[in-house]
Order: structure tokens, then C-alpha cells, then sequence
């Protein structure tokens, strides 16, 4: 029912397919009930975002945004000299552009913010891309990542050490606490045989990896397969097939629109929106939320070169479409039923060292290691999402390895796939893999690593030094994976997709981006400065007191604390007083009169009286 | 301070380090920013700020001109030779730059 007046809305296949009905991402029905990622920021992280053109200036975030390149708030993008700057604001127009202006083209979440974070446009580090990912991780939800190291066929590069600490900061904090969203393209090195698990954003636990399939559903030659793929989108295809139509930027050769935006580039920016979709109808959902409802969502399909496989727990997966397509309408109406999966448990093995020989296919080593219910005891770890096998292997051409990691269940991934292309002779060093297609089973028993060598090499030349698994999941039992599946699939007609319901939802934490509630040194000193005056004053008052007492004999009775006068309590000017002998009324009752409080009072009632004053009225008072 | 933004400023091209540091006087900011800024000028260098959101890290840079007046080899062999030797270094990593790709 939903009509835009967007020139290119017709021709965006992707949201609406008329050609070829179902091949798309089925995202109409979501909008039809105004769930279009009102309330949520998503920052596309890329070259800068052009947030002047029409169809994203609406919905820009400026507090969402950052210039890492330039160091200023403003990532407006800076022409080059190859028209190359305008990848992020394709993105950007992908999730967040702007419908109904006539300009060009509508995105996934039209309802939501986008912000960017410019930072590839020019030399990279670790810390910057630390920064980036933590960049105002109060107010972007969703970290949309359409880059990576080199696919070329030989690259093993990942996060380094502050990338790492910034993804898993990311998670723990930002969001108030429910953790940052990352969502990153799987890569485009397919026609270099190429594989993801070579790509350690890819591997990482932190992020949601996405594939592409072109419009037929088919792996397009650029993609890349892996083990750790959590699912695909849609986008270009080859020349024949259709490409993403999106908002461009209008600098140097641009128009402010294109029908040309491919390679997972384009596809993870549509996982970014739909995943805006999903937290506008329930804004609580954690990252690893996030994750087991497109796992659980995520539609498999007749694809025949694909090489389904279905796991233990009943989940299909392939190393080509991960858990398969990404559906707007199954994410959407999984969100709004979806309580939060238990906290994260998880089981490292020790390092377990072999320093055997692998052999040249078709030979292999194979070497395992028993998760016993002991090991898992101290977690609670009772069913898998992501393992992961660290490995350290030296080799003369790293490309002829083949790693292959068997699940208790018999589930097999292809971590380490042969490339033809990487004849680095380092081998792995302390390298993770990492697969989901074990997902939702249990997490006991013995895990297989299998290795061999595929080269043509005469005598076989790596050694596997050591290795190691960790095992990431949770507490829930198959039983309540299966209750889950059948909650979500009791939700798929949309009957709670509309404003009357919604669960609960906790606040989340107040964190702030400072640690403001430490003591900093000058307030340390200041608190020990009154300490000591503190304590200095009761030395000298207690000193006082002691001398004040000596200087006044009891006659051999015990001195008493005098009872004071209720009056003088009601009325408030019951004083402190030293102790008083008051012999005649010691024993007797409370007397009704004035309180004797005045032995201490000076001639006005107010101004204590030096207990050497006192000496003259001794009799009547002692 | 390198500049008054930390260490978004940076030409990255340049010399530095990501300096992962324990805390010398407890959990407070402050403190680790003031130990940070001591230990930076100990290795010939400035505290740029702290990385992003990440607690006790800090990027050292070479101060401003005196990365031309000394050799790069010369800086780099001192603030190794003290943020190696120095215990609340947790981990220290000179900073390189990384092959990113749009896809």
C-alpha cells in the first residue's frame, strides 16, 4: 500500500522486486506498520557520508558522527581525484535515505538516524579504528563496517590489539549496556579464492558477519564463503544482473543517486538497516540478541551449489549463504517477542601443544580435544554460538593449508579453506578461526581439528606447533532452543507486530563517557586534610574534657552523667556536657525544674563556662 | 597534551605508540592520565590522550619537531627501551599502518 514519489523507488529491487516477486527483502509489511528504525542511529563507517544531500540530510545524526581523517565533527567526504569517496554515502542512503522528497531513492530504515564516521580516506591504525568503533557509542546503535584488510587471496589480517578492545568494549558498554551493533561485509575476494575466516573481523565474536547473493539468490563471483558467515543480503550481481539503486553523493562525477552499488558492501549496509528495524520494535535487544535472531530467522533456500547443511539444533547453514537470507518481516516480528538470551558462557581449553607433522593430502592430522561436563561445570556453558580454534602452524606456502573442525555432533566447517594465491611462507601464528554452523548444539564431547596439506609439495613441510579451543554459548539446554523456534515461528503472522504490544524493557546503564565517579587525587588530598583536622579536634576535645575532669573532685563517689531535663530535650538545648556529680539527685528522680545544664552555661545561657570557673559554685553543684 | 583533542589528532603517518598502562595510584582517571603524561616524557615523548573508550590506553607521540631534529631510529629505540622496561606497562605496541578496502 505504501507509494513513494522517489524517482528510483520502483527500480529498488531490493526493498520491492515486482520482477521477480519474493527476491527481495520483504521489508514492505514492516513499514506498513510503522516500523521504519524510528529512534535508532546507525553510523556508517566508511570514507565520510555527503549528509547535505537531500535524501540524508532529514535524518542525519551530527552527534552520531566524526571526521577520524580531518579530526573534526563534519565526515563530509573529500573529493578525490578517482571519484572513489562517495562509498559511504552510498551506504548511508542504503539504510537511512530519506522517502517521499522526489530526490532519489528510499533506505531500509527511513525512519531511523545515520551518522559517519569518516576514516578511510587516508593512512589507518589500530588506534583509529579503536576510536572508531567506540565513537559516541551512547548515541550510534549500530556500526555499519563496509570494509576490511585486503581481499586478495593471501591477506590474514584482522583487528590488532586495540580493535579487539574496542569491539569487545563495544559490546560491553556502549548502548547502555545492551552493546554496540557491528555489522561487517564478509569481503569481495572471491575471484582471488578468497575466504573469510582469512579476515579476522569476520572471525571476531563481536561482529555479525554478512554475505551477498544477487538478485537470483546465487553467490555472485566477488563473495567470499566462510564458516563464520552469520547470513547474506542482497546485491550486485554480475554484468547481466541487476546492482543496488541507491542515494550517492553529488561531488565530482556524482548525481546524488546510482544504480550501481554492489559487492558486500552494498549488503551489509541492508543488514545495518534491517537490524534498525529490529531495534525500533525492541529496543532492548543485546548484541547477542541480535545475532540469534537472524540465526534463527534466516531463511534457507533452493540453492543446489550452496552445500546446505542442517546442524544438530535444526539450523541450516552454508559456508556460501551462512544461515541463509535475511528476511525484514521474520527479524522484525522475532524482535518483538524475543526475551534476552542468557548472559554469554564460555570454555577455553589449554594451549595444547602437538608440533606434529601435516601431511600431504590425502593424508591428514588430525588431533581432538574432550569438552567433558566438568569443563563446563564453572560456566554453565550447556549449547554452542561461535567456536573458535586459535592455531599456530608453521609452513613454507600458508595457502596449501586446510584446516577442517568437527563438532561433537559431527558438524563440519571448513575454517581454513587452501588459497592459491597466499605463498606466505610464516605459516599461522596464534591465527583464530571461527564458526556458527555449530550453533544451538550441545556443547560436550569431542572436537576434531583436522589438517592437511594441499599442495604440491614432495614432502610434507608444516607442523602444527600448538592450538587451542574456546567455546562460546549459554545455558540454554536444546529443549529451550526448541521452544524458542516454535515461539518465533507462533509470532511470523505479524499478530503482535503493532503498537498495542510490547514486552518490557529494562533501562539499560547510565555509562558515562568519563569516569566521573572515581576520586581523583586533589579530592583524595582534601578528604585526608579533613581527616586529620577531624581527628586532631577529638584528640583536643577529648584532652579537654580529661583535664576538665581532673580538675574537679568527686569525694570519693563515682561520677555521674547527670539526667537531663525531658524540657531541655523537647526544646532542643539539651547541650554536650561533661559529666556532673550531682550527688543529691543521683538516685532520685528526674527533677521538673530548669535543667542543670546551667552549670556549664555562662550568665546568658550560651557560652560554655571553662571548667576552672566552675571551682566557686563546687558546693552546690558536687 | 599533543593537541587538545587526543589522539583523533594524529597524523598517523607519523611515529607513535599505543601504551596499555596499570594503574599506579589507583582506579582514578586523573591518576592515569597524570602517570600517563610522566611516563610519555620518561620515553622522549607526549601524551596524545587517551584511545577512544579505552581505559588506560594512551597514544605517545613524538613531541612537535622532534621527530625531524632526532633520527626516527633514535626515537623509536628510546621509548621502546622505556616503556619495555617500565612495570604498569601492561602491553606497548608502536602504531602501524593497516591495509583497509572498501568492499
Amino acid at each position: 500500500s505504501l507509494n513513494f514519489n522517489d524517482p528510483k523507488f520502483p527500480q529498488q529491487w531490493h526493498l520491492n522486486n515486482r520482477r521477480s516477486p519474493g527476491r527481495d527483502i520483504n521489508v514492505t509489511g514492516v513499514w506498513e506498520r510503522n516500523v521504519t528504525g524510528r529512534g535508532v542511529t546507525v553510523v556508517v563507517v566508511d570514507d565520510g557520508v555527503e549528509h547535505t544531500v537531500l535524501d540524508i540530510a532529514p535524518n542525519y545524526s551530527p552527534e552520531g558522527s566524526y571526521d577520524l581523517n580531518s579530526n573534526d565533527p563534519d565526515p563530509m567526504p573529500h573529493p578525490d581525484v578517482e571519484n572513489g569517496n562517495h562509498h559511504g554515502t552510498r551506504c548511508a542512503g542504503e539504510i537511512a535515505a530519506v522517502p517521499n522528497n522526489s530526490f532519489c531513492a528510499v533506505g531500509v530504515a527511513y525512519g531511523s538516524r545515520i551518522a559517519g564516521i569518516r576514516v578511510l580516506d587516508g593512512p589507518l591504525t589500530d588506534s583509529m579504528e579503536a576510536v572508531a568503533f567506540n565513537k559516541h557509542y551512547q548515541i550510534n546503535d549500530i556500526y555499519s563496517c563496509s570494509w576490511g584488510p585486503d581481499d586478495d587471496g593471501k591477506t590474514v589480517d584482522g583487528p590488532h590489539q586495540l580493535g579487539k578492545a574496542a569491539l569487545q568494549h563495544g559490546v560491553m558498554a556502549g548502548r547502555k549496556g545492551f552493546g554496540s551493533i557491528f555489522v561487517v561485509a564478509s569481503g569481495n575476494g572471491g575471484q582471488h579464492n578468497d575466504n573469510c575466516n582469512y579476515d579476522g573481523y569476520a572471525n571476531s565474536i563481536y561482529t555479525v558477519t554478512i554475505g551477498a547473493v544477487d538478485e537470483e539468490g546465487r553467490m555472485p563471483f566477488y563473495a567470499e564463503e566462510c564458516a563464520s558467515m552469520l547470513a547474506v543480503t542482497f546485491s550486485g550481481g554480475d554484468k547481466m544482473l541487476r546492482g543496488i539503486v541507491t542515494t550517492d553523493w553529488d561531488l565530482q562525477k556524482g548525481t546524488g543517486c546510482t544504480e550501481g552499488h554492489t559487492g558486500t558492501s552494498a549488503a551489509a549496509p541492508l543488514a545495518a538497516g534491517m537490524i534498525a528495524l529490529m531495534l525500533q520494535a525492541r529496543p532492548c535487544l543485546t548484541w547477542r540478541d541480535v545475532q540469534h535472531i537472524i540465526v534463527f530467522t534466516a531463511a534457507q533456500y533452493e540453492d543446489r551449489r550452496a552445500d546446505w547443511v542442517t546442524n544438530e539444533a535444526g539450523f541450516s547453514h552454508s559456508h556460501q549463504h551462512g544461515f541463509g537470507l535475511l528476511n525484514a518481516w521474520r527479524l522484525v516480528n522475532a524482535a518483538k517477542v524475543w526475551t534476552s538470551v542468557p548472559y554469554l558462557a564460555s570454555y577455553a581449553s589449554p594451549v595444547v601443544k602437538e608440533n606434529r607433522a601435516i601431511p600431504l593430502a590425502p593424508h591428514t592430522l588430525e588431533v581432538s580435544w574432550n569438552v567433558s561436563r566438568t569443563d563446563l561445570e564453572m560456566s554453565g556453558l550447556k549449547t554452542l554460538e561461535h567456536v573458535a580454534v586459535t592455531v599456530s602452524i608453521t609452513h613454507p606456502r600458508r595457502g596449501s593449508l586446510e584446516l577442517r573442525l568437527f563438532c561433537p555432533s559431527g558438524m563440519m566447517s571448513l575454517i581454513g579453506a587452501p588459497r592459491s594465491m597466499d605463498s606466505d611462507p610464516n605459516g599461522f601464528n596464534d591465527w583464530t578461526f571461527s564458526t556458527v554452523r555449530c550453533w544451538g548444539e550441545r556443547a560436550k564431547g569431542t572436537y576434531r581439528l583436522v589438517v592437511r596439506d594441499v599442495g604440491d609439495e614432495v614432502a610434507p613441510a608444516g607442523v602444527l606447533l600448538h592450538w587451542r579451543l574456546t567455546l562460546y554459548g549459554s545455558v540454554w539446554s536444546p529443549v529451550d532452543i526448541r521452544e524458542r523456534q516454535r515461539l518465533l515461528e507462533n509470532a511470523m503472522s505479524g499478530k503482535y507486530l503493532h503498537d498495542g504490544f510490547s514486552l518490557p524493557c529494562p533501562p539499560g546503564l547510565e555509562i558515562p563517557p568519563e569516569d566521573s565517579h572515581t576520586l581523583t587525587p586533589n579530592t583524595l588530598k582534601t578528604l585526608v586534610l579533613v581527616g586529620c583536622f577531624s581527628i586532631f579536634w577529638t584528640v583536643y576535645y577529648l584532652l579537654e574534657v580529661y583535664l576538665s575532669q581532673r580538675s574537679v573532685p568527686c569525694r570519693g563517689r563515682p561520677c555521674r552523667w547527670p539526667q537531663r531535663g525531658r524540657r531541655a530535650r523537647e526544646e532542643g538545648t539539651d547541650l554536650e556536657s561533661v559529666p556532673l556529680c550531682n550527688g543529691k539527685d543521683a538516685d532520685g528522680p528526674e527533677p521538673e525544674g530548669p535543667p542543670s545544664t546551667a552549670t556549664l552555661l555562662g550568665p546568658d545561657g550560651l557560652v560554655p563556662q571553662a571548667p576552672d570557673l566552675l571551682r566557686g559554685a563546687e558546693e552546690q553543684v558536687c | 597534551r599533543a593537541g587538545p583533542s587526543g589522539p583523533e589528532g594524529q597524523g598517523p603517518g607519523a611515529l607513535s605508540w599505543a601504551v596499555h598502562l596499570d594503574s599506579p595510584g589507583g582506579p582514578g582517571q586523573e591518576a592515569l592520565e597524570q602517570w600517563a603524561d610522566t611516563l610519555a616524557q620518561a620515553a622522549g615523548l607526549v601524551n596524545a590522550g587517551r584511545i577512544g573508550e579505552l581505559r588506560g590506553h594512551y597514544l605517545f607521540v613524538p613531541p612537535a619537531g622532534a621527530q625531524q631534529a632526532r633520527q626516527a631510529e633514535t626515537v623509536r629505540q628510546q621509548a621502546e627501551a622505556v616503556l619495555g622496561a617500565h612495570e604498569t606497562v601492561r602491553w606497548h605496541s608502536e602504531q602501524r599502518l593497516l591495509r583497509r578496502t572498501k568492499r
